[in-house]
């Protein structure tokens, strides 16, 4: 998998998106 | 005879990984098992792993006697509603988690010995048009349900004993979700399947909806079975019902998909095909390997990370397979036959 196929990639998604998602 | 009959065919140019019969177990006042599963049971001072056998309208504990023998603890016998499914709880103790239903889940239960008073005992946690539901760790249940109105994705928490000790509802998404999956490794994070082919991600401690992922019109009516967050992405094993043949990946019961949560792109990393020959299916995944009653009324056995299938149990002379699901530990796989006949197999 690369980068050109998903888009960046976060090793903290987890922490990101609940972060930015409603409550 | 009878132990040639049960060596897996292990198919061309594959690894030496294969099923190894350890014991089987036939009740005689059953037949045609509805599921079997294992649980950790106390008994006589030491913590045995038992197997627990449903049919439609009981459910049976064994435990081990001797290397090749089991004997029967007890018999629940359940009520008019036929029994669906039995929900692994993976680190409980004396304690079996049942789904009961027609066509759909109506009724989850608990079944427990009690020593308070020295006996078996059956406890109902939850009624309602139940869609998904899956037994997490640390005693937790999740399950997802829907009204003509709204749709409830509850967690419940158990205590040792049994006894729900606080619920926790995450938010649900507007699509339906029809399976529920763990993410290995992370405890917090909790992935399902709409009916829309949609995944979906949670934050159950804040029971926050995180994402939603198009699974893509190739493969429609996905199942998730077991997910793995790995250097920034989100892995999730999907079985196929509905999946059409295609000649770069024939007929592909498994597949693992690589997902970005973080721009909710995916590319598909492995294909489990069906061996040659063989038809449909009925699958069970546990860590990376994933198990399949095919409609030859053979067993199939896969390598979801090299997409490869490992182990074939053919149907023998005795009857057909009928169930296959892994133990809630170890690499142990229990088959069933229609004749009640449960095989345990070391992989």
């Amino acid at each position: 998998c690369s980068e050109s196929d998903l888009g960046p990639i976060s090793l903290n998604w987890f922490e990101e998106l609940s972060a930015e998602a409603p409550p | 005879e009878v132990a040639e009959q049960l060596t897996p065919v292990l198919l061309d140019g594959l690894r030496e990984e294969t099923l190894q019969l350890v014991s089987k177990l036939k009740d005689p006042s059953s037949c045609c098992p509805v599921d079997v599963s294992t649980v950790w049971w106390d008994g006589a001072g030491c913590r045995e792993l038992c197997v627990v056998t449903a049919a439609e309208s009981s459910v049976s504990l064994w435990k081990p006697l001797a290397p090749d023998s089991w004997g029967k603890v007890y018999t629940w016998q359940l009520g008019e509603i036929p029994v669906i499914q039995i929900i692994p709880l993976p680190d409980m103790c004396n304690l079996v988690c049942i789904a009961l239903g027609d066509l759909e889940i109506a009724e989850i239960r608990l079944l427990l010995y009690s020593s308070e008073n020295d006996s078996f005992k059956q406890s109902l946690v939850k009624t309602g048009n139940i869609k998904a539901v899956l037994g997490l760790k640390d005693r937790r249940l999740v399950s997802s349900s829907r009204t003509v109105q709204e749709q409830q994705v509850e967690i419940v928490t158990f205590s040792e004993t049994g006894r729900s000790k606080d619920g926790q509802t995450l938010m649900p998404p507007e699509e339906t979700v029809l399976a529920l999956a763990e993410v290995e490794g992370m405890r917090d994070a909790l992935v399902g399947t709409t009916a829309l082919n949609s995944i979906v991600v949670w934050n159950v401690k804040t029971g926050q909806l995180l994402k939603k992922m198009h699974v893509g019109y190739s493969y429609p009516a996905s199942i998730c079975h077991r997910a793995y967050s790995d250097s920034g992405l989100l892995f999730v094993a999907l079985s196929h019902p509905h999946a059409k043949e295609s000649k770069s990946c024939g007929n592909p019961p498994f597949r693992v998909v690589a997902f970005n949560p973080k721009t909710a792109r995916s590319v598909g990393v492995t294909f489990s095909s069906l061996p040659p020959g063989h038809a449909g299916r009925q699958g069970d995944v546990q860590d990376t390997w994933a198990a399949a009653v095919l409609s030859s009324g053979a067993v199939a056995v896969w390598d979801l990370l090299l997409g490869q299938c490992t182990a074939l149990l053919p149907p023998g002379p005795a009857g057909s397979w009928v169930l296959a699901r892994w133990a809630t530990t170890g690499a142990c796989l229990l088959a069933g036959r229609r004749d009640g006949t449960v095989c345990l197999y070391r992989y």
